[in-house]
């Protein structure tokens, strides 16, 4: 490139400070940036607006061209959803949301409180079962998470239930013991109903910078994930390590959090995702 | 870890004779990429990395014999320095209560935090009065109430139908009567670019005063620190931040970027769930993980 190249230096400069600053994180950008420059030497691109669309294209086709479903049926018993992640992150949020939303649908829904351990955190995800309209199972304070999910899918077999949305409580991926808690859950569901989970949601705050690698990759390697809830977009945080996420893990965002009310939830739209990651 | 990467920059130079700029612009480039992978905020890194040159060429490190390692502290003392090289401690009134305020984004560890607090200063002998001015987040009372039976605190709260800030200035007379001679207020989570409770969080600070108001925030937090710490910094008198969840494996770059845009020191760490895990913040140490 010359000088006076309007596709120059400073415009690779420029796009490697909006990726990074919309949390795309370092070795991500540096692969795009460079990816790009090529691209625009290949095919004699001269006009910055024409490469920053071309760059959109190729993250919208790398998320792939129909929204991932979130249908969640099963044809032989409940559907059931885990719900794991971080401290903070808006897992409870998030499942009240979805309770919500499928019982809008005219879905039977059952929520879990398999957060046992943090203060008042039955009571919280009871206030979103009333507000979804929804039944809860809930143990008392101190039991064992496994025991909370393994009674939610029973009762939901008995029932009938449509579906099952088992909340459990944050933790580090770096705590060895949450992380087997949490295999546990999973296993203990699993012999209640064999292949359940059938969806495993990892909910993700969309202001975590590059450590939200670091979660997707040890949660995966417990739980295999099967989605990503990206919440808290309804700030300025870009969420940009989903790419990354995406790129490296091949994980899925199915949803994206956007307030706090029972509404604030949408199904992952990459085009809309892409625009906001560079507005 | 920096050390080695700037190790393998230099290691290519020895024996072939002095250090030259373009092994210097080597050099930074290698400390940018750390601090970027760090989190720490794209242009904090930038003015950052104009300084360790700075110094570089006052310290004559193109004249050194271990041109690596003298970068290497350079960047450490000059992470140290902006991270204020040693403990601040909380502001105590003059006349009791002493009031501080808990603020910042959903779900970063500011109800957690207020019991930890509450436990901190239990051992000299404060008596604490933790209040509840969250009306909105479901249950946010009630887990409050559970904290401060776990701290051993006083729990105040005019339930989730009341106005936060009358909740506030209610709980100034509590303390007097039952000899609180330190109030914390735990504040709803917010959004910076929500405005009617950004204006909420000034209202109590106006009529409250605080002595302390801490920004809490989440040691994960990626490039849009500065963005919340900003507009909070521009609302409120902050004098200080939390950083929560230090006992995960996040580089924890976010501590510079607060730091540089509050112009607050960070007083507490959390590094745990439970009440006991609070620890002051050691500058030296936050340098030497954020370089890795
Ligand atoms: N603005 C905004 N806030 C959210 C969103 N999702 C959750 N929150 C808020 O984030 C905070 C934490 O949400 P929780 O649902 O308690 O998070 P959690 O992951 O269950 O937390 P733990 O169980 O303690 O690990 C609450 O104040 C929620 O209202 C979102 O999409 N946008
Ligand atoms: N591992 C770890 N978890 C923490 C720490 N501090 C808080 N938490 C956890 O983080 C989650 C959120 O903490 P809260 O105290 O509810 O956060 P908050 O800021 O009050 O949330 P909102 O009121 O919804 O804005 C809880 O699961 C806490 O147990 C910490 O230092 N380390
Ligand atoms: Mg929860
Ligand atoms: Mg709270």
């Amino acid at each position: 490139f010359t000088g006076n190249d309007p596709v120059s230096d400073a415009m690779f400069d420029a796009l490697e400070e909006s990726l990074i600053s919309a949390d795309v994180g370092v070795a991500t950008t540096m692969t795009i940036v460079e990816d790009m420059r090529a691209r625009a030497k290949a095919e004699k691109i001269v006009d910055p607006q024409q490469l920053y669309q071309l760059l959109k294209d190729e993250m919208v086709l790398m998320f792939g061209e129909t929204a991932p479903s979130v249908e969640w049926r099963n044809e032989d018993g409940p559907h059931v959803l885990l719900i794991a992640g971080v401290n903070g992150s808006g897992k409870t949020t998030t499942a009240g949301k979805i309770a919500f939303k499928l019982a809008n649908q005219g879905r039977s829904v059952l929520l879990g409180a398999a957060d046992t351990f943090r203060a008042a955190a039955g009571e919280q995800l009871g206030i979103w079962a009333e507000r979804a309209n929804v039944g809860m199972i809930r143990h008392k304070e101190g039991a064992d998470p496994g025991a909370v999910a393994y009674d939610t899918v029973d009762a939901a077999i008995a029932r009938n239930t449509d579906n099952v949305i088992i909340d459990t409580a944050g933790r580090l991926h770096t705590k060895v013991n949450l992380m087997e808690e949490l295999k546990k859950v999973q296993r203990v569901v699993d012999k209640r109903l064999p292949g359940a989970p059938h969806e495993v949601l990892l909910i993700l705050d969309a202001t975590t910078g590059q450590n939200g690698l670091q979660q997707a990759s040890q949660f995966t390697d417990a739980l295999a994930v099967t989605g990503i809830a990206l919440t808290k977009l309804d700030g300025t945080a870009k969420g940009g390590m989903a790419i990354a996420i995406y790129k490296q893990l091949g994980i899925p965002i199915k949803l994206i959090g956007v307030g706090e009310g029972v509404d604030d939830l949408q199904p992952f739209d990459a085009r809309q995702f892409v625009d906001a990651l560079f507005a | 870890s920096l050390a080695k990467r700037l190790d393998s920059v230099f290691k290519s130079i020895r024996g072939q004779g002095r250090l030259t700029e373009a092994n210097m612009r080597d050099a930074l480039q290698q400390i940018r990429t750390a601090l970027l992978e760090a989190d720490v905020n794209y242009q904090v890194v930038k003015k950052f990395i104009a300084d360790v040159q700075e110094a570089a060429v006052g310290a004559k490190v193109l004249d050194s014999v271990h041109p690596g390692q003298q970068i290497v502290k350079i960047v450490h003392d000059e992470l140290v320095t902006i991270m204020g090289e040693k403990n601040a401690p909380l502001t105590r009134s003059q006349k009791p209560p002493t009031v501080i305020m808990l603020v910042g984004l959903q779900g970063q560890g500011k109800t957690t935090s207020a019991g930890k607090l509450a436990v901190h200063l239990k051992k000299s002998g404060h008596k604490t009065l933790l209040v509840g001015a969250d009306v909105y987040r479901p249950a946010a009372i009630k887990q409050l109430e559970i904290v401060a039976q776990q701290a051993d605190a006083e729990m105040f709260s005019l339930g989730e139908h009341a106005d936060p800030v009358e909740t506030c200035l209610m709980a100034m007379g509590e303390a007097s009567l039952r000899g609180c001679d330190t109030i914390v207020l735990d504040t709803a989570g917010r959004l910076h670019v929500d405005d009617d409770m950004m204006l909420e969080a000034r209202q109590i600070a106006d009529q409250l005063n605080p002595h302390e108001i801490l920004f809490v925030a989440n040691a994960m937090t990626g490039q849009d620190a500065v963005n919340s710490a900003r507009q909070f910094h521009e609302a409120l008198p902050l004098t200080g931040v939390v950083l929560t969840q230090m006992d995960g494996d996040a580089r924890g770059g976010a501590a510079i970027s607060l730091i540089e845009v509050t112009g607050c020191p960070v007083k507490f760490v959390g590094v745990g769930e439970k009440l006991d895990a609070l620890e002051p913040f050691h500058p030296e140490r936050m340098a030497n993980q954020i370089l890795g």
